[in-house]
């Protein structure tokens, strides 16, 4: 819905990184790998 | 000029060593020159291109196939293989002898070819020949050997070279795999932070904002 | 048992040439049988492992050394080299015959060794066991010959794979450092885009705050 959305636009990029939370290798690496599936 | 050496037992004395020398030009099927040689005396003859086809057509073979035949039991020395006989028959005074060859099949022999054959008057400088030749080819396939031997080693350590660098290419990889993201790890944790102070700032800015009114 | 062929031929009589056969078990050193044949008559004789020690001693020479001497001399073929001379002198009655071996130096030979070597009675067998020994030799020359060509194309074709395998694991390293920083560009720019649009809100909150007394 319209508000889950937005919460998501918020919370993370475009990629499903979070603008605010510490990344780690191996969630960068599932960041990495979400936008080959997405290319 | 084409030449091969083998060893020969004629069927009617199985325990007799006979040397066989055949030697051709190009193509065993334009003809050859048989030598043969018990080591002490030795005859010689020869084949010509016709008697060639002459026997392959009095046989009703096709001549390439005779021909291959005549390599099988003349040259390759399959003999030993019980698939090819020689008859070698010497006259009363010996001055010839006649020797023939056959293949052996499942419960039949049949004549491949044969031949008269001439004493040589000097049978020594043929036995001083056939050693001779096979002296000049062990020497050849010596050198051969060395040779291949030496390429062998040397294409292993090629071999092993180029295996290293590929283990080190393998390991360079997953290196500056695990490197890159440590480094993006970091620079990207920087802007988070950055990005949780902003986020904190306008929190706060937007609060201050709200509570003005009341506060004045 | 241990055997060499070489052709010899007698400084006497250089056109001439005669087959030297040695056998010997394990070590030259421990003794050596001769047989020298000229494809007609032969010759056999044998040097004891103390006619050896002997020999060193009358010539003041290094025991291994002088076995060194008698390989080169004797096994390896090195008359060609024209490092050693032969002498061959048949008696009258020909029931035997002197056989010396001596090597070259600048300007002067020194003799090696000598013998008497006594008549063969059947040298056909002797003729017949030459040539058997070059095919027998022959033979394993030419399968050893075959597995070493064999051997060859198999570490080509290794090294060639591996070799393949270098180029696409030094192609990927590539493209994967290309790649990643390809994808860490975007979401860092994500990132930056975050933080340029927070600055801007947060400075908008600020100057809303600055100016709200004057709007109220």
């Amino acid at each position: 819905c319209p508000d889950t959305k937005e919460h998501f636009a918020r919370e993370y990029d475009s990629y499903g990184d979070s603008y605010t939370a510490d990344t780690d290798v191996a969630q960068l690496k599932e960041v990495f790998s979400r936008m080959k599936d997405n290319s | 000029m084409e030449k091969t050496l083998n060893r020969i037992h004629p069927v009617s004395d199985p325990e007799a060593t006979y040397f066989l020398q055949v030697s051709w030009e190009k193509d065993l099927g334009t003809g050859f020159v048989i030598m043969l040689s018990d080591g002490q005396c030795a005859w010689t003859g020869t084949v010509s291109e016709a008697e060639i086809s002459r026997e392959a057509a009095d046989m009703e073979m096709d001549r390439e196939k005779y021909v291959e035949e005549l390599k099988k039991a003349l040259i390759l020395g399959e003999e030993s293989a019980g698939k090819y006989n020689f008859a070698i028959s010497r006259g009363e005074e010996s001055t010839e002898c006649h020797f023939s060859y056959e293949k052996n099949m499942k419960d039949v022999s049949f004549r491949l070819g044969s031949l008269r054959l001439q004493k040589v008057s000097r049978p020594v400088e043929v036995v001083k020949e056939l050693i001779g030749h096979c002296l000049d080819r062990l020497g050849r396939l010596q050198a051969e050997n060395e040779h291949l031997q030496k390429e062998n080693e040397r294409l292993f350590s090629d071999w092993n070279d180029v295996e290293k660098r590929l283990e080190k290419c393998v390991k360079a990889k997953e290196e500056l795999e695990a490197d890159l993201y440590n480094r993006f790890v970091l620079v990207l944790n920087e802007k988070k932070a950055k990005i949780r102070n902003l986020q904190k700032l306008l929190k706060e800015a937007k609060e201050s904002a709200a509570d003005a009114p009341y506060t004045r």
